[in-house]
C-alpha cells in the first residue's frame, strides 16, 4: 500500500540543519497493523507525517498505491490526505464548540464512506459523554474522541500517533480492540506511534526508529 | 502539608449532575512522593486541579499547611497558587512564540526562589533544544518544557498530570529522576497522575482512585 525509498527530512532551525530522517526505506502492505517505536526525539511523529501527505520529505521516494506522492502537488496531496489517510495526532484538535458526537458526525458528513457515529461512540467507550462539549471530558476521553474522528472517515491508512497515551491500561486495551477489528475485518492498514510494549506486542511488524534509521524490524509471529 | 477531608466535586452538564468525587480523604505529609492512579474518566484530574487551588470542591475541606483554602476567596487562592503551587497540566500550554529556554525562564523571572534555567533544562534532557519554539519541538520535549517550567519555579508542591505519558521509558524515566532529586533533597511535595505502572513503584504512596473514592492506599516499602 505505501512504499518509501531513502526517506530524508533535515529541519533548518536558524543557521542549523539538522537531518531527523537519514534514509528510510520500507513497505507497508494493505491490512497490515504496523508499530513504530523509538525514543523521544527520533523522529516518529516526522515519519508519521511525511506518510500522511503532511508533511514532504526533504529527499527520497514515497509511493501510495505505486503513486509517487513524494513530489506530488498539493492538489494531489489533499486529495490523498482527506480521502485515504484518517490521522490521529499527539493533540487532539477537537473543535472546542461542538460536542463529542458533534466532532465525530463533522468528519462522517463529509466521509465517502463514513461508519455509523453511534458505532464509533461505543466503540471508544464514549455514548455517555456525547453531549459533553471538550471542555467538559477527561484528557482520555479527548483522545478517544480524536481517535472516534479519525476513525468513522473509514480510511484506507489510519495513521496514530501515540493514541493511548492519555489512557489507562484498561481503556487503551479497549481502544486498541477497535483499531484492530477495523484492521482485520476491513482491510484497513493501521500505522501506530506507541511507547506502550503491550501495544507493540498486538503488531504484525514493529519498525524501531533510532537516529534516523531503522534499527531493527520484527516480525510478530502471532498476533 | 496538605489535607482534605470528605472531598466531593459535581459537575452540571445541562440538566445532568455528575458526581465525580464522593467524598474523599487524604493527607499528604510534607517531601512525599504520592503516585495517584485510576481509570480514565476517573476524577484524577478534577482531583487535582482541587488540590492546586484551580478549582473548589463542591463540598469538603481542605487545609494547606493548616489554612483553609476551600472557602477560601480568590486573592487567597491566586497567592497559594502562584506561590506554593508547580502544576503540570495535561496540555502542555506552552507559549508558541518564546523558544523553550524562554518558557521556562519567563516563569524562574517571577518566582520568589527559582531553580537554575540552565541546570532544569539539563535535568530534563533539552539543552541542544534551549533555542527551538514549540513547533519545532517534538512532542515528549514539549512534554519536558512544560515539566522545566514547573520545576524552575521550586515549589513546595508539584502536581503532575501526566507528566511522562509523551515519553519513551528511558526519557520518562530521566524525567522523574529530577523530580525524585527535588523531592528528596529539597523535600518539595510531589504528586504524580500515571497510568504508568514503573513510575508507581517509585512513589512512598500510591492512591487508587475508583468510582469517585479511593479504593486502596498503597505504601511502598522502599523507594
Ligand atoms: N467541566 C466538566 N463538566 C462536566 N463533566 C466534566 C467536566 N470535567 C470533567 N468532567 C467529567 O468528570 C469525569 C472525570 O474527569 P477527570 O478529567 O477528572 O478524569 P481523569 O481521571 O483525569 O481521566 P483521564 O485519565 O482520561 O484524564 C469524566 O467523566 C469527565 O467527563
Ligand atoms: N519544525 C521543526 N523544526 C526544527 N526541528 C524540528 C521540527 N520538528 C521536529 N523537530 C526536531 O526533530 C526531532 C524529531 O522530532 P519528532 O517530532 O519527529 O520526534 P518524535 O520521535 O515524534 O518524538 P516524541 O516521542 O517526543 O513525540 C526532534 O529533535 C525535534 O526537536
Ligand atoms: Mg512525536
Ligand atoms: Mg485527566
Amino acid at each position: 500500500l505505501l512504499r518509501g525509498k531513502g526517506i530524508r527530512k533535515t529541519y533548518l532551525t536558524g543557521e542549523v540543519q539538522i537531518e531527523v530522517l537519514k534514509g528510510l526505506d520500507f513497505e507497508i502492505v494493505e491490512g497490515e497493523f504496523i508499530v513504530i517505536l523509538g525514543q523521544s526525539g527520533s523522529g516518529k511523529t516526522t515519519l508519521l507525517n511525511i506518510m500522511g501527505g503532511m508533511s514532504t520529505p526533504t529527499s527520497g521516494e514515497l509511493y501510495y498505491r505505486g503513486e509517487p506522492l513524494h513530489n506530488a502537488d498539493e492538489v494531489k496531496l489533499n486529495a490523498y490526505r482527506r480521502s485515504s489517510v484518517g490521522f490521529v495526532f499527539q493533540h487532539y484538535n477537537l473543535i472546542p464548540n461542538l460536542t463529542a458526537y458533534e466532532n465525530i458526525k463533522l468528519v462522517a458528513d463529509i466521509a465517502e464512506n463514513p461508519l455509523s457515529v453511534n458505532e464509533v461512540l461505543q466503540d471508544m467507550g464514549l455514548e455517555d459523554w456525547a453531549g459533553h462539549f471538550p471542555s467538559q471530558l477527561s484528557g482520555g476521553q479527548q483522545q478517544r474522541v480524536a481517535i472516534g474522528r479519525a476513525l468513522v472517515k473509514n480510511p484506507d491508512l489510519l495513521l496514530c500517533d501515540e493514541p493511548t497515551g492519555a489512557l489507562d491500561s484498561k481503556t487503551g486495551i479497549q481502544v486498541l480492540r477497535a483499531l484492530l477489528k477495523l484492521s482485520r475485518e476491513n482491510r484497513k492498514t493501521i500505522v501506530i506511534i506507541t511507547h506502550n510494549i503491550e501495544i507493540a506486542k498486538m503488531a504484525q511488524r514493529v519498525f524501531y526508529l533510532k537516529d534516523g534509521l531503522f534499527e531493527k524490524v520484527e516480525v510478530n509471529d502471532y498476533p
